[in-house]
């Protein structure tokens, strides 16, 4: 479903470059499930924006499900990512003065689903992630769990091809996250493509391959669990 | 070093009320290092702000260095806030605009301290978390590990008595969650108080006591590790 090729990401900062990412080749098949580790500031998240269509690399090419990523416009782009692409940021970016609800809805009012549909989905949603009883809290009057969540059922709502979690469940207690995890899995074993960047290690082996990238790099690519 | 007595806090949303604290009486000596455990939602970060003194409980009573809490007026909560506890949010509360460095100094510049001894000691403090060379850059600029460093920075640099850390390392690597419990452990030793939320089976243990939250009531306040 993706293949990377020598993904490069330079920032400049004044006089200052930063290589967040330095080469990055990566193939996934559809219906993967992989983790990718790494320290601090090695390029996870750089590496998951590109990859989700949010962000575009320095060098290198970009191809999801064989369309070249560079070729296409900034709508283009914006439509690809909203259809096939479910992403749970890192620090969630809900919007502040939407409630979880509108939140969660907001994916499928890009999507042009029509209103009934949307508020009945995104409900069921909320639901699935335990906070059918939040639905009407903006996100300063939710837990960072909470958050966390609402920010996961807003990637899962329009039924992408591929979930890209950064740290889903670094603000949950064990029980809240091995449920986020069975969700996971199921949507894997329903065809759905998942990368998950994590430093939680009671999640860390839960698909069958796991990348580890160090400073822009990939270190290693295996097989696990 | 606080004492608290029946706190609750409950949020008014309309028709709506919202238990988050229902009666937490709990008594920490100084140099203690304590673990907050609970679910997601269980009241965890509300009695934290309350104790960092960034929030008043709706009832009961809190005593911070024998003082009680609920007697200052705004200033004078603020000033105990700033001289005598360093907070780590959950959500890490940077500064957008601000620099790492800027957002370190800041808690020096509402206690006074002049530029030059700011600027060196937010420095040292950057360099301490790994940051030396991230100085420069606003949040946006920095991976989630790295806000997260610079969080913990910024409230240490005020030398403060006791430190609450809300999840410090919920977005970091082995290695370096591991450093940033070497420095939280070497401060303990040197009599600072500790009490730090956390999810990560790492370092729940870290210090010699934990507490777990259910539903905004103490489930249970054991001595471990
Ligand atoms: N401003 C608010 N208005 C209404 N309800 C709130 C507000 N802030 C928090 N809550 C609710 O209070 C409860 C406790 O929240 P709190 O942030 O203390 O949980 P927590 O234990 O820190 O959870 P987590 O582990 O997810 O961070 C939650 O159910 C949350 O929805
Ligand atoms: N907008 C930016 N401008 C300059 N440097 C940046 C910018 N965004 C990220 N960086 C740098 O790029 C590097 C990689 O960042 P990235 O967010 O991908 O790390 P990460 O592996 O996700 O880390 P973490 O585990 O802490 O979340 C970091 O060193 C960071 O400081
Ligand atoms: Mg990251
Ligand atoms: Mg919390």
């Amino acid at each position: 479903i993706i293949e990377t090729r020598g993904l490069t990401k330079t920032y400049r900062m004044g006089a200052v470059e930063v290589d967040a990412l330095r080469g990055v080749s990566l193939g996934v098949e559809a219906g993967e499930f992989l983790s990718v580790m790494g320290p601090s500031g090695s390029g996870k998240s750089t590496l998951m924006n590109i990859i989700g269509c949010l962000d575009r690399p320095t060098t290198g090419s970009y191809l999801f499900e064989a369309r070249e990523m560079s070729g296409l416009d900034d709508a283009e782009f914006a439509h690809v990512r909203n259809r096939r692409i479910g992403f749970v940021f890192q620090t969630f970016n809900l919007l502040p003065r939407l409630s979880a609800l509108k939140n969660v809805e907001l994916p499928m009012v890009y999507g042009g689903v029509p209103p009934n549909a949307r508020r009945e989905r995104a409900l069921a949603m909320l639901e699935r992630v335990g906070l059918a009883d939040r639905a009407g809290h903006r996100p300063m009057e939710l837990s960072g769990g909470q958050q966390q969540r609402v920010a996961i059922a807003r990637a899962l709502v329009n039924e992408p091809a591929m979930i890209l979690a950064d740290e889903p469940t670094g603000n949950l207690d064990s029980r809240v996250g091995a449920e986020i995890m069975g969700m996971l899995d199921s949507l894997n074993k329903a065809g759905v493509t998942i990368i998950m960047v994590t430093h939680d290690p009671r999640v860390a082996d839960a698909g069958g391959r796991r990348v580890i990238l160090k400073d822009g790099m990939v270190e290693s690519d295996e097989a696990v669990g």
